[in-house]
């Protein structure tokens, strides 16, 4: 059986809350090592790849390999009942038809339990090579979240594009056109504001920003977002979690005719 | 113009 237990719901809440629009029906694949999703957006441009690892939850038990076949959008209906402080605890049988959600908020002695029901879900798993980047890019979630609204305003896609002065987003539309450039910037006293650079050599590739935008739902999760980028390969972004948890978005370039 | 690439083009079935 699994039984996983979150000292606050808002990490399940920010993190269900942040795939619910890309993916659907979806499978929580359960075992000793904690709770992994992966799952891809109906037309096969984007992929979602969430690991929470045992180490987040305190205590996590799961005897066996357990499939939750969850849709999201009936599980945030419940978790909307959980209070952000509450803690969550996670309880399925070893071959469940039903997960048991359970949210107390210890300070008043507040219990509420609810059953969702599961379903079968046949899903294609996509192995995803390991790729040494050419350019790995960390920078303040906000600003990600920020450049893609901008540029939304603009047209359709950006191009990001990688060398050794920064990093340059730039989109092209039917109005004119716009960047935004994002040198080195480590300042001491704020951590959260850093941008790093890792370069191996340049690189720049063109993505849909509705699905970078989308993306950006998971801004809440962390306050750094890395992206992941090599000449004619998808484009990873992943928000870190505690404890090398993650939360991974994977998604295929627009490429020229 | 360019056109938008599918995940299938780089990742392989497990």
């Amino acid at each position: 059986m699994l039984e996983a237990r979150l000292d606050t719901a808002n990490l399940f809440k920010s993190a269900v809350d942040a795939i619910k629009d890309l993916v659907q029906d979806c499978n929580f694949d359960c075992n000793d090592s904690g709770i992994a999703l992966q799952a891809m957006d109906n037309s096969h441009v984007a992929l979602v790849s969430m690991m929470l690892k045992a180490e987040a939850f305190s205590p996590f038990r799961c005897d066996r390999n357990i499939a939750l076949g969850v849709n999201l959008t009936s599980l945030t209906k419940v978790l909307r009942a959980a209070g952000r402080d509450d803690t969550l605890t996670l309880k399925a049988e070893d071959a469940p038809d039903v997960l048991n959600l359970v949210f107390e908020a210890t300070a008043q002695d507040r219990i509420s339990e609810y059953d969702l029901k599961l379903m079968d879900i046949d899903q294609e798993h996509l192995g995803i090579p390991d790729t040494e980047y050419a350019a790995t890019i960390s920078m303040p979630s906000a600003e990600f979240k920020r450049i893609t609204t901008d540029l939304m305003a603009m047209s359709e896609s950006v191009t990001i594009e990688a060398t050794k002065d920064g990093v340059k987003f730039s989109s092209t539309g039917d109005i004119g056109n716009g960047s935004i450039t994002l040198r080195q910037h480590t300042p001491v006293d704020k951590p959260n504001e850093t941008v790093e650079i890792e370069l191996s050599e340049p690189v720049a590739l063109t993505f849909s920003l509705k699905y970078l935008t989308n993306f950006c739902k998971a801004q809440p999760l962390s306050n750094q977002v890395k992206l992941c980028l090599s000449a004619e390969v998808p484009l990873m972004v992943e928000y870190g979690l505690e404890g090398g948890s993650y939360l991974r978005f994977y998604l295929a370039p627009k490429i020229g005719d | 113009g360019s056109r938008q690439a599918t995940l299938g083009k780089f990742f392989t079935q497990a």
